[in-house]
């Protein structure tokens, strides 16, 4: 999809300790917007479950929306590039 | 690496030190965000190395050319990260079009040279064409290494936030501890608790953790508040240069011989040969001579050497100049501009760069000479005294544009002319080695001084290795390049690191998440964003915290107006029974009282608190003005650097 960018997904505090079930809750909160658990695997780039609780995933600018709005998604940004120095 | 860590007193051969004290950072594990590693560099060679350290989970990943045998007991983790930045990118990453792997190796070289800068294995002989040989190693060469590959090459090495992040997160959990990251952003910057930035949140989590995180201040300097990757819990590095230079001989005609700068390591002098510049009549007779639009139409440059002038610092200049010339038959070409320390090979041709001062000398010579000839010499290398240490012209400076009251960058480190391991693919490498410039040189250097501190200090917070950095740092007398003035904090924070005094710093400013989230606090940013980034829920007072009492090494007042006073806790780390007593430089037109001035440390008392108000006497909107405090038990000196800035006006910028 042509109109999906790359958006992180900051869900703040780690709810559980096991990983899995962290990642678990990513893929559940992202099927909730996209509507299937198949869409939200295509759509999953990354889940960050040591330091923090998040994703990164492939989003339209609505589904992004969409997800800010959920309970427990504390902020959705785009991906941005950086340089070597 | 040949000079840098002599030159910072770490010779393996000087007992007493710290590489030696710390047993060369043994047991440390350094992890490396960078564009990959060229694992088959002697620099990662692992003889002698003991068995990984337990506690490590991390991965050899593997990929294009890239198996798990390319790991070893040096080279201990592999990851590579490129979904971010391919989504960025729009379609698949051609690794034809812009050579690379899709894996954990390196073709940019930058991975590898930061990597063997910071924790590289001996390596003999090391040299560019026979320039700056001696012994190439990392800071910790006994130091493990993990390489986080998150930088691809194209534009000169991009990397994604959201791939960044995700480095950060597998670093922790694999069990680094320590983080090197020689990239970041460009003005104007994102915020502490924004994840685009990708470095700030992704080191906040790591510092959490106890992970020290070491970034670059980014390249564009010599301007202020460019410097990069502020947040108070990372480790800011400016670049210097060390003491070894390559002077290049150039004899006139008139028999007068002059010492440029370059990196020629031909075997043979440039015997005499014709001298032109290409002067031009008409409206714009300076166009033609200058190096970056160099035009040599009308003038014979065949077998001859080209001078030119250029106000551009960057090198481009320099390439270019030299690429018009070498097209043009030329022999060679001398680059007259703003003296700064960076010097870069040309292929193999002589480009020689000197000061403004000895171009119009040379230029002189050509204009009033009826066959003007020069001879050039292959550069040479000079170590030691004559060579004074500068803040490098295009290190980022101070202050932060995000935070002023933090002062950064927090120290600086060698970071002109290193020669370290690269990838073959690197155009400047030579036997495996190439010199390359940057702040994302410094970074590797205080890196593997890190390891090295966490070895003899295991448990000291990021915060405590931070503060003995900054405090012990050397200060003067130390340049800063275009133009030329007396360093000051904006320019190398607390000076040049020195890693024996920071080994036995005396005392420190430590600081923990508490402290961090009092800072956010202070900032201004909201509680929401503040428990997300703090993983635990936050909700800050409603009178924010002063964020000039915030625990930090140094003091920086932006907006001083009348007097303020400010607070800062030492906690003792050395001898239990010491009294240290202070010693205060007032910044110009501001009067500094400190309470007490004596603190007397026992078994009981660990730590103080004190107090420092300021006074200003500045009766206009000011510039920034520097100063010091100093404690001293007659052995240790633990200085902290001061700046302030008067504010009439609130918010009013003249300058």
């Amino acid at each position: 999809d042509a109109a999906s960018n790359v958006h992180i997904v900051n869900m703040g505090q780690r709810q559980h300790d096991d990983p899995a079930v962290v990642v678990d809750s990513h893929h559940n909160v992202l099927a909730s917007v996209l509507g299937s658990k198949k869409a939200a695997a295509e759509s999953m780039i990354y889940s960050y479950k040591h330091g923090f609780s998040g994703f990164a995933a492939r989003l339209t600018e609505a589904q992004a929306e969409m997800i800010a709005k959920l309970p427990g998604v504390v902020r959705v940004i785009p991906n941005r590039l950086h340089k070597l120095h | 690496t040949t000079r840098s860590w002599d030159y910072l007193s770490q010779s393996l051969n000087s007992p007493g030190n710290l590489v030696n004290d710390g047993n060369m950072g043994e047991g440390i594990i350094i992890g490396i965000l960078d564009t990959g590693i060229w694992p088959e560099s002697e620099s990662f060679k692992d003889e002698g190395l003991g068995p990984i350290p337990s506690r490590w989970k991390g991965v050899c990943e593997t990929g294009e050319r890239f198996n798990s045998s390319n790991c070893n007991r040096k080279l201990i983790g592999a990851r590579w990260f490129i979904k971010g930045f391919q989504a960025e990118l729009g379609r698949p990453f051609n690794t034809t079009e812009n050579v690379d792997f899709m894996s954990p190796r390196d073709a940019l070289g930058h991975g590898t040279h930061t990597s063997s800068t910071a924790a590289g294995s001996l390596v003999r002989n090391a040299s560019y064409k026979g320039l700056a040989l001696g012994i190439a190693r990392g800071g910790a060469p006994r130091a493990r290494l993990a390489m986080y590959k998150v930088c691809w090459n194209i534009g000169g090495g991009q990397c994604a936030s959201a791939d960044m992040l995700k480095a950060f997160d597998e670093a922790i959990n694999d069990g680094v501890d320590v983080l090197s990251v020689s990239i970041g952003g460009s003005v104007p910057f994102f915020s502490d608790v924004d994840e685009r930035d990708g470095i700030a949140t992704g080191a906040f989590h790591a510092v959490a953790k106890g992970i020290t995180v070491v970034c670059a201040a980014g390249n564009s300097g010599p301007f202020g508040q460019t410097v990069e990757n502020t947040a108070p819990w990372i480790l800011t590095v400016a670049a210097s240069t060390v003491d070894r230079g390559y002077p290049t001989s150039i004899m006139l005609g008139n028999n007068r011989t002059i010492l440029g700068q370059a990196l020629f390591a031909g075997n043979k002098e440039i015997g005499f040969t014709g001298l032109v510049y290409p002067e031009t009549e008409g409206l714009d007779t300076l166009e033609a001579g200058a190096c970056e639009s160099l035009s040599l139409n009308g003038t014979n440059a065949g077998g001859k050497v080209v001078l030119c002038f250029t106000t551009v610092a960057r090198r481009i200049a320099v390439v270019r100049a030299a690429s018009v010339v070498k097209e043009a038959g030329g022999v060679g070409v001398i680059v007259a501009k703003n003296p700064t320390s960076s010097v870069a090979p040309c292929d193999d041709f002589p480009c020689i760069q000197v000061d403004y001062e000895i171009g119009t000398q040379i230029l002189n010579y050509i204009r009033y000479t009826r066959s003007p000839v020069v001879k050039l010499s292959p550069s040479r290398t000079l170590v030691g005294k004559p060579i004074a240490t500068k803040v490098a012209f295009f290190s980022s400076r101070g202050p932060s544009s995000i935070a002023p009251f933090v002062l950064k960058p927090d120290v600086a480190a060698p970071g002109v002319n290193i020669l370290a391991a690269s990838s073959p693919f690197d155009p400047f490498m030579d036997n495996g080695f190439a010199f390359h410039t940057g702040t994302s040189m410094a970074c590797p250097h205080v890196t593997g001084i890190v390891a090295l501190l966490k070895s003899v200090h295991p448990d000291w917070s990021p915060a405590a290795i931070k503060s003995a950095l900054v405090t012990t740092a050397s200060k003067d007398p130390i340049m800063a390049e275009g133009p030329r003035k007396l360093a000051d904090p904006f320019d190398y924070g607390g000076g040049i690191v020195n890693p024996n005094k920071a080994a036995d710093p005396g005392l420190i400013y430590d600081m923990g998440m508490t402290d961090y989230i009092q800072y956010l606090c202070s900032m201004g940013y909201n509680d929401s964003s503040i428990s997300a980034l703090a993983q635990q829920p936050t909700k800050c007072p409603s009178e924010p915290p002063s964020m000039l009492d915030l625990n930090l090494p140094s003091i920086t007042i932006p907006n001083l107006r009348n007097s303020v006073t400010v607070s800062r806790t030492v906690t003792n780390v050395g001898p239990i029974y010491s009294i240290y007593k202070a010693l205060v430089q007032a910044p110009m037109g501001v009067e500094v009282i400190l309470r007490p001035s004596v603190l007397a440390f026992n078994s009981a008392t660990k730590k103080f608190t004190f107090s420092v108000t300021f006074v200003t006497t500045h009766k206009v909107q000011g510039e920034y003005y520097f100063g010091s405090l100093s404690w001293s038990d007659g052995i240790r000196v633990v200085t902290s650097p001061i700046s302030v800035q008067t504010e009439i006006i609130p918010s009013y910028v003249d300058n």
